[in-house]
């Protein structure tokens, strides 16, 4: 089974990891 | 009574020194330091208006709901609280933000990205470090993944990541990895802090200095 995505690139999109979320106010 | 108004703490007090020091100190311009001010100010207040930004407050920022538990919360809010006095100060806040400004050095990147998923500071992220956090992302977006699949995408992380196969990595093979695969680290950078001045223009009415 072919792997397409790093655990950090996905553990990069989590929403508690985006801080642009900040801005959103 | 009488001691009713001494009841709120009061706001820690910021000067004009105080936000020519910090955009002496960041990538930030004076008038891009008042702009944080605002965001911070709205930040600080949306729980209790102290000056202080929570983890409750944080949380609401970033999830938009009271999260609760939430392991990369935890980690942000700590790698923001520098002094680690359980709360988030101003100039923590432009400190941390700093690292995310798209002229920040990619050292700097690399370093917060380490420190935020060095989970328990050991000073290495170990395999079942990353295997919690894509346990929590995936759970966060509601993602149902098979065991297998997810030990995979660990295995095919160490082996790109594990340079001496020891089961961590450490701040050097991090390094490295970062630079291979520079996807990794685009959640360090936030476009929005190069035009943080129009994001919140409000600065201009308590600004001190015309950029």
């Amino acid at each position: 089974q072919p792997v397409a995505m790093n655990a950090f690139e996905l553990i990069s999109m989590s929403k508690g990891l985006n801080l642009g979320n900040l801005f959103d106010v | 009574g009488c001691f009713d108004r001494h009841r709120q703490p009061p706001r820690p007090s910021f000067t004009h020194d105080d936000v020519v020091r910090l955009a002496a100190t960041s990538p930030f311009s004076v008038n891009e330091v008042e702009a944080l001010r605002e965001l911070f100010n709205k930040l600080s207040s949306s729980v209790l208006d102290d000056g202080l930004i929570h983890k409750e407050e944080l949380s609401l920022a970033l999830f938009k709901t009271p999260a609760g538990e939430n392991l990369f919360l935890d980690r942000v809010f700590d790698v923001f609280d520098e002094k680690k006095n359980g709360v988030i100060e101003f100039d923590e806040f432009v400190h941390a933000l700093s690292v995310f400004h798209p002229y920040a050095p990619l050292e700097a990147k690399i370093d917060f990205a380490f420190s935020l998923y060095d989970l328990r500071q050991t000073g290495y992220i170990e395999r079942e470090e990353v295997r919690q956090m894509v346990v929590a992302t995936l759970s966060e977006s509601g993602i149902q993944m098979p065991d297998e699949t997810l030990e995979a995408i660990v295995d095919k992380t160490f082996e790109d990541a594990d340079a001496d196969k020891d089961e961590k990595i450490s701040k050097d093979e991090w390094k490295a990895y970062a630079i291979r695969y520079p996807a990794v680290l685009k959640n360090m950078t936030l476009p929005y802090l190069k035009d943080i001045t129009t994001v919140f223009p409000s600065f201009i009415f308590n600004t001190g200095v015309e950029d």
